[in-house]
């Protein structure tokens, strides 16, 4: 079952990487975006890494919830990587308006691998449907958990976000959502 | 079985998007390099993706093989995905020197899921072990294969190359093998 190994991929080629680096590399982005308002004043620290049950990616956050915008990315991270010099893993810093009508920053992304689902789905000769798409994305997310709660590296560092798409007509979802993490 | 998912995830999330921006971006390398030798003057204008059968990869070709040399980066592509702005993508170029005394330019990487396979055969809770990480790693070079054959978008742009391991004895295997492609 896909699931399983891009769990395991997403983890030991990703999250192990670079959630180690994340509070230094925000420490380092405040330092160079002093403002009015304080850097990070609300808004957590974690990466807040998002499921969407339906494996439906956006390619911006902002084109999903106006309450969204997008402020700037994250220093980049450079490091070799099979063959590929100086292979850059970054990213990117919103600022999210919460029901309280004050602005919180925080690093937010969709789970990557989510996007293979959605177009394997769409790929007859991959042999995934979408009937199997949205159990694959709900065994893929349990999967992801129980990897990361054994790992040291990654303790406190993230937040696994599971989108479900009951709420498509709420218009602030992904807002709230956020907000309330 | 993991290698489908992982080889459907290299092609969808990676050499669809960066194998038709390959030649532009050796062009434009070209206008940026020019030196004493011809730009490209020997070696193919296609993404070589090694392949080693003991999923032994190394970060550095030139660790591998002093008759390699990394040269430069070609131009970052930069591509907004799942979240993150302007996410990354670049290819490193080396010089190889071949039996002949002659340098070749390519642009070559270890295939990175490999790594996934190797890391998961270190780790116990992943149910992965050693003995059928070789048997994935011909099942997912062979997958690829059938992938990349239907593939419109990606023809001629690539070369799949399996590094078998039976010739660790020869210093220059991996310069040689990069020659004869
Ligand atoms: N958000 C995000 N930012 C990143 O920089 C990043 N890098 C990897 N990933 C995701 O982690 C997992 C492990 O990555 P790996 O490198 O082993 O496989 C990668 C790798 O073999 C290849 N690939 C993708 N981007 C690059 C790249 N920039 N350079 C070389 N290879 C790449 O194609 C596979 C699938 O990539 P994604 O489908 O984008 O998701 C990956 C994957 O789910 C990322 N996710």
């Amino acid at each position: 079952n896909v699931a399983h190994g891009l769990a395991w991929s997403f983890y030991l080629g990703y999250l192990r990487l670079v959630l180690p680096r994340l509070n230094d590399s925000i420490k380092s982005f405040c330092a160079t975006h002093q403002s009015s308002s304080p850097c990070w004043g609300r808004g957590s620290r974690k990466l807040l890494i998002l499921i969407p049950l339906n494996a439906n990616i956006s390619h911006k956050l902002e084109d999903e919830d106006d309450n969204i915008r997008f402020y700037d990315n994250l220093p980049n991270n450079e490091i070799d990587r099979a063959g590929v010099r100086g292979r850059v893993y970054k990213h990117s810093v919103y600022r999210v308006l919460g029901e309280d009508g004050k602005a919180h920053d925080c690093v937010a992304e969709y789970a990557t691998p989510l996007l293979t689902f959605y177009n394997m789905s769409q790929e007859r000769s991959a042999g995934f449907g979408e009937p199997e798409r949205r159990q694959q994305v709900l065994l893929f997310y349990k999967t992801l958990q129980n990897i990361l709660d054994q790992s040291l590296e990654c303790r406190n560092r993230y937040r696994l976000i599971l989108l479900n798409d009951e709420h498509d007509d709420d218009p602030h979802y992904l807002s709230k959502t956020i907000v309330g993490h």
